[in-house]
C-alpha cells in the first residue's frame, strides 16, 4: 500500500520569504496593493471587507469576479510583479 | 491606462536619470544597456529625451537594493516584488529601485558577458564544447589558475573562441578599487577571509579587498556573481553542492523538497543536515530590460493599467519580441504628447557617397599644386552632413578634422567657423589608405600619425615613414586596428581598440607598462565600443554611429549628441 507521504516543510536559515498560509497571503496582498484599505474622503480610515477587496482585485486583474479566494486568485497573488500598489492611497 | 491622481508629470522633457549602483547579476556593461533600452520605449513615442549622469542628482535616480533598502517600502527577498518606482516629482519621486534579491537577467537565463579572451567581450555560448565534452556553465577546466572561462560559440574545439567567466579572481565593481581583483586571503577587523563575504555590511552584498589588509588599505570591490551561485538563502555567491544530504537523503540536482512554495534549491556544502548552508538555484530570471521599462513608466507618470497586454500591467511576463502596447502609448501620450519634429537622418546608402576606387585623382577637378594640397575641396556635391558615421576623427592643428572614404573635411577653431571640404587625403597624405581608423597630432614633434587596419603612418610634414605594423609599437598582434587615440599630457597617448586601451610612450615608441585596461573601467558610461576617440576643446569625445559622449575633465559625460548637429554644425 502507498501510504501518502506528508511533506516536510523545515525552517530554512536566512530564508526571507515567509511561509504564509493562503489567508495570510490574500491578506497581505490585498492589503499591500491598496485593495482593503481606503481612505475615506472625509479623512478617516476604512476597512473594506475582503470579499468587496477581492472582487476589486480580480477586477482589476482581469480575473472573474467572484470576491472568493480561489485558485486563479491565489495563483495571481503569487506572481511576481511591481511594488507599486494598485489603489492609490 | 491610468495615471496618477493629478496627472503627476514632469514639467520638462529633457529628462535626466543616474544608475546608482549594479547588481552582481549582471556586467555593468549590460545593465547600462537595459536600461538605456528601456528609456527608448519611452522616448520613441514622446517627445521626451533621457540623458545619463555619472553624478548629482538625476531626475530619476535609479538603484538596486534588498529588502529594507532606505525607503518605507521594503523588498521581500527572491520573487514577490520585483520593483518599484515612484511618480513624477522633486526627490524620492520619479526614483526606480530594484529588488536585489532577485535574479536579474534578459529574461532567458543567466547572461555570461566574457572579458579578456580572444572573443571581444562576447556573450558565453551554452553548450559549447570542449575537448569533445558540453559544458553548460562556466568552467575551469583546462585551467590551472582556477578563472572560469567559456566557449563563446558552439564549439571551441573548432572555433577557439572563448573568454572569461564573471569572477572575483578577475575582477570586482563598485567599491573603491576601480574593478581591481580580489586579493584572497584578505584580513578584516583582524580576521582572515579567503572568500567574498557580506560581514561588516548590511545590505547583503558580497565584498572582498583588493590588497591583503582591509584594515590598512581600506580598498575594496564587490564580487560579480558567478553564472552558477545561488540566490539568496545564506551563502549567496556560492555554487551548489552536487551531491548533498538534506534530512538524511542524497539529491543530485535542486530540489523543492522541504520548502511549501515550490522553489528549487540546494545546500552548498555536502550536508545541508550539518552545515545547513543553502541558496536557491539560478533560473530564467527577470529581464531587467522588461522590469526597467514598466518602473520608468511610472516614474513617467503611468499608474497601473488593467490591460493584461499592456506593459503597465503590475503582473511580470517574459515577452521575447517586446513592442509597446496601444494602452501604454495613449497613456504616455495623453501625459507628453506625441513624438514631434522629424526622426533623426536614417543611415545614408554608402552609394551617396563616392567610393575611393570612383575617386580617382587623376579625374578629380581639383588642384594639385603641392603647395596648396590641402585647402581645394574635391566636389562640394559630396556632403558631410550625409555622413552617418565617419572613419575617424581627429584635431590637427587646432582645427577638426572628419575623415571618411578617402575625403576629409575640417572644422575651423574660430567661432562660427564653417565646415570646410571635403579635401582628398592622397592629395595632402599621399601614402595613407583612403579609411584611416584613427589619427593624432604629437604635441611635441607636431608627427602626424595614422592608423588603418594593422598598421600606422607617421608625416612629418611631407616626410613619411610607414607603413609600419601595430607590433612595432608593443601592441599585440590580436590588435587588428586602433579606433581612438588620446593625448594625455606630452609624450603619451592613448590608443583605443575594442573594449580596450594602451598607453603609447611616443618618444620611446613603446606601449607603457600595466596595460591594457578596460574602456569602461576608466572612462565610465561611454559606449565600451566607440569607433572614434578624440580630444576637443578640454572635452574627450567618444563616438559611435552618429551620437557622441562627451566627457569633462573630472571624467563624467557631461552630454551626448549627434556629431552632425553640434560638431559639424549641420
Amino acid at each position: 500500500w502507498s501510504i501518502p507521504l506528508k511533506p516536510i516543510f523545515v525552517t530554512f536559515p536566512g530564508d526571507t520569504i515567509k511561509q504564509m498560509t493562503d489567508m495570510e497571503l490574500a491578506e497581505d496582498y490585498l492589503k499591500k496593493f491598496g485593495y482593503m484599505q481606503t481612505l475615506q474622503r472625509s479623512g478617516f480610515q476604512s476597512m473594506v471587507s475582503t470579499e468587496k477587496a477581492l472582487k476589486r482585485m480580480q477586477r482589476q486583474m482581469g480575473l472573474e469576479e467572484t470576491g472568493q479566494l480561489d485558485q486563479p486568485t491565489l495563483d495571481a497573488m503569487r506572481r511576481p510583479r511591481c511594488g507599486v500598489p494598485d489603489v492609490a492611497n | 491606462y491610468k495615471t496618477f491622481d493629478g496627472d503627476l508629470k514632469w514639467d520638462h522633457n529633457d529628462i535626466t536619470y543616474r544608475i546608482i549602483n549594479y547588481s552582481p547579476d549582471m556586467e555593468s556593461s549590460l545593465i547600462d544597456d537595459a536600461f538605456a533600452r528601456a528609456f527608448k520605449v519611452w522616448s520613441d513615442v514622446t517627445p521626451l529625451t533621457f540623458t545619463r549622469l555619472l553624478d548629482g542628482t538625476a531626475d530619476i535616480m535609479i538603484s538596486f537594493g534588498k529588502l529594507d533598502h532606505g525607503d518605507p517600502y521594503p523588498f521581500d527577498g527572491k520573487d514577490g516584488l520585483l520593483a518599484h518606482a515612484y511618480p513624477p516629482g522633486e526627490g524620492l519621486q520619479g526614483d526606480a529601485h530594484f529588488d536585489d534579491d532577485e535574479h536579474w537577467t534578459l529574461g532567458t537565463g543567466t547572461v555570461v558577458k566574457t572579458r579578456y579572451g580572444n572573443a571581444d567581450g562576447a556573450l558565453c555560448h551554452f553548450p559549447f564544447i570542449f575537448e569533445g565534452k558540453s559544458y553548460t556553465t562556466c568552467t575551469t577546466e583546462g585551467r590551472t589558475d582556477n578563472l572560469p572561462w567559456c566557449g563563446t560559440t558552439a564549439d571551441y574545439d573548432k572555433d577557439k573562441k572563448y573568454g572569461f567567466c564573471p569572477s572575483e579572481l578577475l575582477y570586482t565593481f563598485g567599491g573603491n578599487a576601480g574593478g581591481a581583483e580580489c586579493v584572497f586571503p584578505f584580513v578584516f577587523q583582524g580576521k582572515e577571509y579567503d572568500s567574498c563575504t557580506t560581514e561588516g555590511r548590511s545590505d547583503g552584498y558580497r565584498w572582498c579587498a583588493t590588497t591583503d589588509n582591509f584594515d590598512r588599505d581600506v580598498k575594496y570591490g564587490f564580487c560579480p556573481s558567478r553564472e552558477t551561485a545561488v540566490i539568496g538563502g545564506n551563502s549567496e555567491g556560492e555554487p551548489c553542492h552536487f551531491p548533498f544530504v538534506f534530512q538524511g537523503k542524497s539529491y543530485d540536482s535542486c530540489t523543492s523538497e522541504g520548502r511549501g512554495d515550490g522553489k528549487l534549491w540546494c545546500s552548498t556544502t555536502d550536508d545541508y543536515d550539518d552545515d545547513q548552508k543553502w541558496g536557491f538555484c539560478p533560473d530564467q530570471g527577470y529581464s531587467l530590460f522588461l522590469v526597467a521599462a514598466h518602473e520608468f513608466g511610472h516614474a513617467l507618470g503611468l499608474d497601473h493599467s488593467s490591460i493584461r497586454e499592456a506593459l503597465m500591467y503590475p503582473m511580470y511576463s517574459y515577452v521575447e519580441d517586446f513592442s509597446l502596447h496601444e494602452d501604454d502609448v495613449e497613456g504616455i501620450q495623453y501625459l507628453y504628447g506625441r513624438k514631434t519634429g522629424p526622426d533623426p537622418t536614417p543611415p545614408q546608402p554608402t552609394t551617396d557617397y563616392p567610393d575611393t576606387d570612383d575617386t580617382d585623382a587623376t579625374e578629380e577637378p581639383e588642384p594639385t599644386e603641392p603647395s596648396t594640397p590641402t585647402t581645394t575641396p574635391v566636389d562640394p556635391t559630396i556632403d558631410a552632413c550625409k555622413v552617418p558615421k565617419f572613419d575617424t576623427i581627429t584635431v590637427i592643428e587646432g582645427e577638426l578634422h572628419f575623415f571618411k572614404d578617402g575625403h576629409y573635411w575640417k572644422m575651423p577653431s574660430k567661432q562660427n567657423g564653417e565646415l570646410m571640404g571635403p579635401f582628398s587625403i592622397s592629395k595632402r597624405w599621399p601614402h595613407l589608405p583612403a579609411v584611416i581608423d584613427s589619427a593624432f597630432e604629437d604635441l611635441l614633434t607636431k608627427k602626424m600619425y595614422f592608423f588603418s587596419g594593422p598598421q600606422f603612418w607617421v608625416y612629418t610634414g611631407q616626410n613619411v615613414h610607414g607603413p609600419r605594423s601595430l607590433e612595432k609599437l608593443g601592441l599585440p598582434s590580436s590588435v587588428q586596428k586602433v579606433e581612438g587615440a588620446l593625448q594625455r599630457g606630452k609624450g603619451k597617448v592613448l590608443l583605443f581598440s575594442g573594449e580596450n586601451f594602451w598607453r603609447l610612450d611616443v618618444k620611446a615608441q613603446k606601449i607603457d607598462r600595466g596595460y591594457p585596461r578596460y574602456t569602461d573601467s576608466v572612462f565610465g558610461g561611454v559606449p565600451n565600443d566607440a569607433h572614434d576617440v578624440f580630444q576637443y576643446k578640454g572635452h574627450i569625445y567618444f563616438c559611435r554611429d552618429r551620437f557622441y559622449w562627451r566627457m569633462n575633465s573630472r571624467r563624467q559625460v557631461d552630454r551626448v549628441g549627434y556629431v552632425k548637429y553640434d560638431l559639424l554644425k549641420c
